[in-house]
């Protein structure tokens, strides 16, 4: 019922919202007010997503792009390590991230240049999409995430030298229209524990997402060798890795009032939404607001 | 005369049982308390997007609240005023309601329409203790 606050608050009940509007797409007689709907748009975003997508949802199969069966698997076991079962977020002390999003490389960029018949020298050009960050999700953290299929014997040891480049198209000068920034680094790994390399890319890519940059284009060459640089063992034939183009994990910070933030509840013992105040003790505000200062 | 009246009136309440007797005046008998809820996704037919938690148990406050609210509840001063006003002066006010007092986060993993996948924690998802307000 209206009374129940749908206008404007932002804190309407999104999982009823979500109820109406199906019964709106099935009646449509029963549409709600412009008033309601407009209140929508201020709904936490889960709960928009929610509503929203049960519109289209239960309304009509729009067709939905699917995940990569790999992210997805990394995704649930990153769910797994920072929530319980009930969906509690765990605190722990790395945790300082709300979000985490993880985009793989539009399908229509993965080409491939390089010969790959030597068997070592992988280059691929990647154009990540990054609409669905907001404003107020600040980046903590980017990092490359590399699945290794490799037919390489178990605990051995490669030594991959990476060289990557972020294309920036600017559009302002005539001169060179894209200026790339590269960075060459190397990673040594042992196949036998990981199933996953994590590239960390932090100082290229914040400048481009702090100003909010809506498509990275980069291009990522990769040359394995086996063997370990630390144990003098000369580098020798090239390891043919079936190298899966790599996806894009942002760890951010949402800002946001409907996003957890943690180090709120620890530090400042978050204020209940129905104790809107503290209530003075009768020693006087001083001692109660030192104490939660301290 | 009126005290014997009166107690011919009053129910002889059994010696043995004067804290359940006392009871009916202090507390409701559906007191203001945290209720148990808990929905799948599925059962929204969200579970497409929504990938874990499979569960969610946003728990809600259901019960009377009692006249005299007072530090039990952690109610302020103005919900006995509320109470008295709606009782003594303008029935039309509402009692005051049981509603949640605190909340706690959740962790949602879904899936963008553009294909991305997202890990989030919201603020205020799941009640996890009810006031009068």
């Amino acid at each position: 019922p209206p009374s129940q606050g749908w206008g404007g608050s932002d804190k309407a009940p999104g999982l009823v919202a979500a109820a109406a509007d199906h019964v709106a797409e099935l009646h449509p007689v029963l549409q709600l007010p412009t008033s309601a709907r407009r209140g929508y748009a201020l709904l936490p975003p889960l709960l928009k997503v929610l509503s929203d997508r049960g519109q289209r949802g239960w309304a009509s199969e729009v067709p939905r792009l699917q995940p990569d069966s790999r992210a997805l698997r990394y995704m649930k076991r990153l769910y797994k390590m920072s929530a319980t079962k009930e969906g509690i977020p765990k605190a722990h002390r790395g945790h300082l991230y709300n979000t985490v999003r993880l985009f793989t490389p539009c399908s229509e960029c993965r080409h491939r240049h390089g010969d790959l018949g030597k068997g070592d020298l992988h280059s691929v050009d990647l154009l990540f999409n990054l609409d669905r960050v907001t404003a107020l999700e600040h980046l903590l953290k980017s990092v490359l995430l590399y699945s290794f299929d490799t037919s390489v014997p178990v605990s051995s040891s490669i030594t991959c030298i990476c060289h990557l480049s972020i294309k920036e198209h600017d559009f302002s000068s005539q001169v060179c229209p894209s200026i790339s920034h590269s960075l060459a680094f190397s990673l040594h790994f042992e196949v036998r524990k990981r199933k996953w390399v994590e590239v960390d890319v932090t100082p290229f890519l914040q400048p481009l997402i702090a100003t909010h940059r809506r498509n990275i284009h980069m291009a990522v060459n990769f040359t394995c060798l086996m063997g370990d640089p630390q144990q003098s063992t000369k580098l020798e034939n090239p390891v043919n890795v079936a190298l899966v183009p790599p996806s894009l994990l942002l760890y951010l910070n949402d800002t946001s009032e409907q996003a957890y933030h943690r180090w709120n509840s620890l530090r400042h013992g978050r204020k209940s939404p129905a104790r809107g105040r503290q209530r003075s003790s009768p020693s006087g505000g001083k001692g109660s607001a030192s104490r939660a200062s301290r | 005369q009126r005290r014997d009246e009166n107690l011919k009136a009053a129910p002889a309440a059994p010696p043995n049982n004067l804290s359940e007797y006392f009871k009916q005046f202090l507390f409701p008998q559906n007191e203001c308390e945290l209720h148990n809820f808990r929905l799948s996704f599925s059962q929204l037919k969200w579970d497409r997007w929504i990938i874990a938690p499979h569960r969610y148990s946003p728990q809600y406050c259901k019960g009377d609240c009692p006249r005299a609210t007072g530090h039990r509840y952690g109610s302020a001063v103005h919900t006995v005023v509320q109470n008295l006003i709606s009782e003594r002066l303008d029935p039309a006010v509402p009692r005051p309601s049981c509603v949640p007092a605190a909340y706690s986060p959740l962790s949602v993993l879904t899936i963008e329409p553009d294909g991305s996948i997202v890990y989030k924690e919201y603020e205020d998802m799941i009640a996890t203790r009810c006031t009068c307000r």
